[in-house]
This record gives C-alpha cells, sequence and structure tokens, in this order.
C-alpha cells in the first residue's frame, strides 16, 4: 500500500516511523506548498506522520491534515 | 491492512498492542489537533486503541472517536 | 481480516477468544465511551466478544452491541 | 472467513462444529442480550450453529435466528 | 466456501457428502425451527445435501429448500 | 468452486463426472422436489450433470433445467 | 473457470478438446432438451465445442448456440 | 483466460497460435453457423485469430468478426 | 493479460516486441477487414504494436488505431 | 500492469526507462499518428516516458501527453 | 503500483526516493510540459517526489500538484 500526500503550505513534514519494536522517526521528509510525496510503507516504514496542511489520500479514505 | 486517523483536538493517543499472547500497549503515538498517522498492523501491532477526538477511517467502516 | 469498535458508554469489555482446541478469553480490552479498539484476527485471537455498548464494524456488517 | 452474531435475547448459544471426519461441538458460548461474538472459521470450527434470537451477518446474507 | 442455513420448520436435516471417489453422508446435523448452520466445504465434506424447509444462502445465490 | 441445485419435481438426478482422460459418471445424487444440493468441483469431478427439473445457480449465470 | 450449459432441444453436442500440441476431442457428451452440464477447464480440456442448440453462460458472456 | 466464440456464418477458422519464439498456427478449429468454442489460452496456444463472422466475447471486450 | 484486435481495414499489421535488454519485432501479424487477434503479453513478447485501421481492447482502455 | 499508448501525431516517442540503480532509457519507440503501442513493465521497464501528442490508458487514469 | 504523470509546465521534476534505511533521491526525471511520465514502485524505489505543475493519477486518488 501507499499514501499520497500534496501540501498545501509550505514546511509540511511526512515522518516515517520504524517497524519492529521501536516506533521511532527514521526520515522526515519536507514538502513546500503544492509539492507532491507518494509513499509505501516498506520493510522499513510501518507507520506514516504527517504535520502541516496537506492533502491525504488512502485506500481507507481521504482526509485534509491541518 | 492499515488504518488512518486525524487528530480534531489535542493530545490524541494512538496505542499499538502487541501480537502474541500477552496483549499490551508497545508504543503510544501522540498526535495534535490536525496531525495525522496512517498505520498498518505489523507483526509486532495486532491490535490499535485511540483515545481522544480524532476521525478514523479503516476498510471496514469509518468511525470518530471522542 | 479485523473488526472497528468504538464504544458508546463507559466500561465495553472486549474479549479475545483463544485458537484452537480450547476456547477462553486470552485478554479482556475494557474501552470508556467514545474509545476506539481496532483489532485483528491472529495466531492466538479466533474469536472476540463484545459486552456493553458499541459500534462494531466488519467487512460482513455492522452492528451495535448493548 | 467469520461471523457476525448479535444476540436479541438472553441465552443465545453458538456452537463451534469440529473439523474432520467427526462433527460434534467443541465449544458453545452464550450470548446475552446485545452482547456480540464474531467467530473465524479455524483448523478446529468447520461449522458454527446457533440457536436462540439472533442476527447473523456473514459474506454470503444476513438472518435471523429464532 | 460456506452456505448459510436457517430452518423454516423444525426436523431440517443438512448432510454433509464426503470427498473421494465414494459419496455418501458423514454426518448428518438436525435444525429445528429458527436454528442457523453455517457451514464449510472442508477436505471431509465436498457437498451438502439439505431437507426440510430452509433459507439457503451462498455465494451463487439464494433458495428456499421445502 | 460450486453449483446450488434445487430440485423442482421429485427424482432430479445430479450426476458427477470424472475427472482425467475418461469421462464418466462417478456418482447420481437423485434430489426430490423440494430438495437442495450444493456441490464443489473436486479432484474426482469435473463436470456435474442435471436431470430433471431444478433451479441451477452458478458463478456465471442461473437457469432452471427441465 | 467453468461453463455451464442448458440444452434447447435434444442431441446437443458438448466436446471437450485436448490439451498440450494435439487438439481433438477426447469426450463428446450428449444433452437432451432441458438437461444441464456445468464443466471445467481442465488438465485434459483447453477447449470446449458445442453443436445444437444450447443457453451458454461463461464468465466472459452468455450466447445461445443453434 | 478464455474467449467464447460463436460463428454467424459457416467456415468460421480459429486458429490457435504457437507460444514461444516462433508465431504459426499449431490448430484450426472450423465452426459451421451457430456453433459455439470456449478456448483457452494455454501453454501451447499463446494468441487466437479468427476468421470468418462471428460473435467473440473476451474478458477485455466484445467484438463481430466479418 | 491480453489484447483483442479487430482490423478494420486490410494490411492491419500486429507486432510482437521482444522481452529483455533488447526491444525488436519478432513477429508481425498481418489481419486482412474484419479478422480477429486476441495476444497474449508472454515471456517472448512484452509489448505489442499495430498499424492500420483496427479496434483494440484491453482492460485499461479502447482506442481504435488508424 | 501495461500502458495502453495512441499516438495523434507522428513521432511519438515512448522511452522504456530501466530498472535498478540507474535510470536511462534502454529503448525509444517511434509512434506515427494512428499507431498503438500496448506496453508492459518487465525486468528491464520500470518507468515509461512519452513525448509528442498521444492517448495514455493506464489502470489509473487516462490523459493526454502533448 | 504506479503513478501517472503529466508535465503541466515546463521543468516538472520527479525525483525516486530510495528504499531502505537512508531516504534520498536516486534519480531525478526531468519532465517539460505535456511530457508524461508513468514510473513504478520498484526495489530501489520506495517514495516519489513531485515538483513543478503536474497531474499525478495513483490508484488511491489523483491531484495536481503546483
Ligand atoms: N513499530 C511499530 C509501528 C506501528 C505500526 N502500527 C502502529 C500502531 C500504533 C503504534 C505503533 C505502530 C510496528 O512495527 O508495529
Ligand atoms: N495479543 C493479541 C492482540 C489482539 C488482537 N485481537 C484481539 C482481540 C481482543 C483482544 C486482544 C486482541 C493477539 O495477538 O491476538
Ligand atoms: N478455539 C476456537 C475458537 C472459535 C472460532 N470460531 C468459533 C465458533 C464457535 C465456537 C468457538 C470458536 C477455534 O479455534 O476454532
Ligand atoms: N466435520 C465436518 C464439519 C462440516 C463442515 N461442513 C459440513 C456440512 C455438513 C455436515 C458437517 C459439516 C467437516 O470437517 O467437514
Ligand atoms: N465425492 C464427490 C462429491 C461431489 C462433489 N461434487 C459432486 C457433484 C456430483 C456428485 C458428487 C459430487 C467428490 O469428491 O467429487
Ligand atoms: N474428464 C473430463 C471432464 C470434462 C471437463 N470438462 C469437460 C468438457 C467437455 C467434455 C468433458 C469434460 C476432464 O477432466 O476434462
Ligand atoms: N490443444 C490446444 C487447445 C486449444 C486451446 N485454445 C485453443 C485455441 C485455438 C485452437 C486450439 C486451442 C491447447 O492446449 O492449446
Ligand atoms: N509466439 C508468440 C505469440 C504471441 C503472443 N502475443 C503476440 C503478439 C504479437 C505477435 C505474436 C504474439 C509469443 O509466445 O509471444
Ligand atoms: N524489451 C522491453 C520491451 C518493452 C516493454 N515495455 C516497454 C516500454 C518502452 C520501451 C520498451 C518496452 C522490455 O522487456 O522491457
Ligand atoms: N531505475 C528506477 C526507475 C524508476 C522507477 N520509478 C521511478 C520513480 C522516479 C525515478 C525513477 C524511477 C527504479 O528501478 O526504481
Ligand atoms: N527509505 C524509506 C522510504 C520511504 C517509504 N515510505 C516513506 C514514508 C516516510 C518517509 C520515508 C519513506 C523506506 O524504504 O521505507
Amino acid at each position: 500500500g501507499y499514501v499520497l500526500i500534496k501540501a498545501l503550505e509550505d514546511g509540511v513534514v511526512i515522518m516515517g516511523l520504524t517497524r519492529g519494536r521501536d516506533t521511532r522517526s527514521h526520515h522526515s521528509e519536507r514538502l513546500d506548498r503544492g509539492e507532491v510525496l507518494v509513499a509505501q510503507f516498506t520493510s522499513t516504514t510501518a507507520a506514516i506522520k504527517i504535520r502541516g496542511r496537506a492533502e491525504i489520500h488512502t485506500a481507507v479514505g481521504t482526509v485534509e491534515s491541518s
């Protein structure tokens, strides 16, 4: 599965949280307004956290973070 | 499978409950208002518990916790 | 598969029943009003029993326990 | 696959029938009015029998036992 | 796959017919009016025969036996 | 896959035809009016032939034999 | 996959054509008016030919032979 | 996958083209008006060519050859 | 997957392009007006090129070449 | 998966980009107006780039390049 | 899975981000106005980032970057 994220303002941060017993951010990707990231779940990434205003599309629903 | 959660207030807590004979929280992720978490079920996480006001989207339905 | 449960009152109890020849509760998770649990079927959990008022969403239907 | 059962009266009985050459009840789970059970087919359970008034939801249809 | 059967009268009989070169009934499950059976196809059961008045739901259609 | 057959008269015959280089009936199951058979394709049965008046439901369509 | 055939006249012939480098009929099944055959593709049968008036239902469409 | 072909005139020819580096017809099946052929793709047949007037049904569309 | 092609004029050419590091035509199949070809992707064919007027049906869309 | 491309002008170029750590064009296929290419993703091709006016159909959407 | 991208201006940049513990751009593909890229997720590419004005189609939704 993957997630489609479109930043609606500068400085949107997308954190990949680690898979396994420990849950921490292994990578923060910064998006400026209008930029788009399409990110998979992987053997490294078991959860994705989003801060800032963005459109977020997934197979189970679409939301707008703020 | 995964779950899409958007916090509707500060201090929303998302607990990952362990897989196996023991069921306890291995990680609590705190979200502030507007933040979003997309979290998978994994070999570590067999259940997900949510406290606080949030929109929760899954393949079997959408609810609002409070 | 997994089940989505939203408690509509305090003290809702979700029991995981064991897989195998013996069927007993290996874990009881208590939810207070508004709290949500998304719980998988696993190698430990072959049935899930719910007591108290809650919204229960599954791939085969949605009911309200009471 | 699994079955979703909501008891509409006290004393609803859900029997798991064994898999293999012999068909007998290996477990009877009793539900009181409003309680819900979500039960899988497993290597132990090849058929499920329900006595008493209940709503029964499956992937092939929904019925009310009585 | 599985079949959902609700008895509409007493004495409904559900026979599991054996898999393999020989086809005979390995088990007869009797249902009384209102009782429900959800029965899988298994390594033992390759066909299911129903006598008596019942609602029968399957993935390929729904009929009423009589 | 499986086939759902409801007899609309007495003496409906359902023949299982063998899998492999030879095609012959390995079993004839007789249904009386109102009786129902749900029969799988198996390592023994590669074709199913129906004589007599019956409703026949399959994943590719529904017909009435006569 | 399988094919559902209902004969609309006597003497409908359903030929199973062999799989492999050679294509010939390994079996002809004759149906009389109203009789039904549900026949799979198998390791022996890679094509099915129908002569005579019949209703033919498959996953890719329904036709009437004549 | 398979293809469903109904001849709309006499002398419709259905050619099975070989799989592999060489593409040639390994078999031509002739259909007369009204006859039907349901033919799979196989380890021998990687393409199917049709000459003459016929209805052709496949999972990606239905056409009439002429 | 496969592609369904119906020639709308004489001399339509369908080229099978090779799989692997080299991309060249391993076979050209010529169709005359009204003829139909149903062609799979295979271990030999990784792309299909069509010249001339034809109806082309695939799982992702239908176009008319010219 | 595969992509369906119909050239709307002469000189449309379809580049197959290599799979692996290096991303470069391993093949450029030129299409003239009206010609069609149906091209798979393969162990050699991990991305496809299109220059010139063409209709492009994929499982996730249809666009017109220019 | 793959992503379909159509550039709506010159200089759109599509970055492939590496799979594994490190997340960095392994390749930047530049598109001019009207050019189209269809790009898969691969063992090398676990996320795709897009800068500049483009139409982006995925299985979970369609957005326009800017
Ligand atoms: N490290 C956790 C990450 C995670 C996935 N889903 C979660 C839900 C809640 C808390 C943490 C998580 C795991 O692999 O399972
Ligand atoms: N440790 C439990 C977690 C769990 C999953 N589903 C449940 C339902 C109820 C109670 C606990 C659970 C397990 O692996 O199965
Ligand atoms: N221990 C049982 C649990 C169970 C699953 N489905 C059931 C239906 C009825 C009674 C018990 C069950 C098993 O593994 O099968
Ligand atoms: N022991 C039986 C249980 C069963 C499944 N489906 C049935 C239908 C009819 C009678 C019994 C059954 C079996 O494993 O197959
Ligand atoms: N013993 C048979 C049972 C059966 C399945 N489908 C049938 C159809 C007709 C007659 C018998 C059957 C078998 O394994 O195949
Ligand atoms: N023995 C045949 C039975 C069969 C299946 N489909 C058919 C179609 C036509 C004639 C016979 C058959 C086989 O295994 O293939
Ligand atoms: N013997 C052929 C049968 C066949 C299947 N599909 C066909 C299409 C055309 C001609 C013959 C066939 C094979 O195994 O492939
Ligand atoms: N021999 C070819 C047959 C074929 C399949 N699809 C095609 C498309 C075009 C030309 C030939 C073909 C192969 O195995 O691939
Ligand atoms: N030889 C190429 C054929 C091909 C498939 N898809 C393509 C897209 C563009 C160019 C060539 C191709 C390969 O195996 O991948
Ligand atoms: N060589 C790259 C090709 C590629 C696929 N998707 C991409 C997205 C962006 C940039 C390059 C790519 C890979 O195998 O992954
Ligand atoms: N290197 C990361 C790339 C990635 C995928 N999804 C992500 C989400 C957020 C941050 C990074 C990522 C990984 O393999 O998992």
